[in-house]
């Protein structure tokens, strides 16, 4: 679950950054 | 034949599918040929970071991928990272190097403390990858449709994510049957890929338990 967790961290961050743009 | 449409569909793909890749200076790491199991261990986990990374910069090029919900954006790209990592290391593990760089790069997986039993699976994966010398737009648009699959687990609307995937088979039958006309069978040996991608996606998580414990 921990990696399962820290992977979609850096999807959901990577998802984010064109919003953010 | 491809319609106009289809053919600008693909040029967006296809770029969008060279523009993200892992950043040089870490692949640069990779052929160094002096590394700690410790180096080693910590580089291959910061690539996997970079190819999520470079995956979803990838995926949101993909037209109609941000007009999905954005929990089914999220849980395509979650289960499809490890598809997608696989096939794209197969492809750049099959494209021509320079002399030795393959070699440096076979030697680091197998010097990883992975397991053999799962270094086998995955290394037959690279050679069946490369026995079908696909072009960059097919690389680019299989990689596509495993992202679009949509029987990945919590995705909600599977039929609008259908639909997307199947605009993607529809040109990419089209560019095999145009590609590769003695070849009638290319388009379902691709597809088989896909299959075989699936099983090596379950040996991945025994693959990192295993190897977290080395």
């Amino acid at each position: 679950p921990a990696s399962n967790l820290g992977l979609e961290d850096i999807i959901r961050k990577a998802l984010m950054g064109n919003l953010e743009e | 034949e491809i319609t106009k449409d289809q053919q600008a569909l693909v040029k967006i793909i296809v770029e969008a599918y060279n523009r993200h890749q892992i950043p040089q200076d870490v692949t640069k790491k990779l052929l160094q040929d002096q590394y700690s199991a410790e180096e080693n261990f910590l580089l291959l986990t910061e690539m996997a970071t970079n190819q999520v990374q470079v995956l979803v910069e990838f995926t949101k090029n993909i037209p109609g991928f941000l007009s999905l919900d954005r929990e089914d954006q999220i849980a395509l790209l979650k289960g499809s990272a490890v598809e997608a990592m696989f096939l794209r290391s197969a492809q750049v593990f099959n494209r021509k190097m320079p002399s030795g760089h393959t070699e440096v790069l076979e030697d680091r997986i197998r010097k990883s403390g992975i397991s053999e039993e799962f270094i086998t699976p995955m290394f037959n994966f690279y050679k069946s990858i490369g026995e079908l010398h696909m072009v960059r737009e097919e690389q680019a648009l299989l990689t596509t449709i495993t992202i679009l699959t949509p029987d990945r687990p919590y995705v909600k609307d599977q039929q609008a994510v259908e639909r997307l995937q199947e605009t993607m088979l529809d040109v990419l039958r089209k560019m095999c049957v145009l590609q590769h006309p003695q070849d009638p069978q290319y388009f379902a040996r691709l597809l088989g890929r896909l299959t075989e991608l699936r099983t090596l996606s379950h040996y991945h998580a025994e693959m990192l338990t295993s190897w977290r414990m080395n």
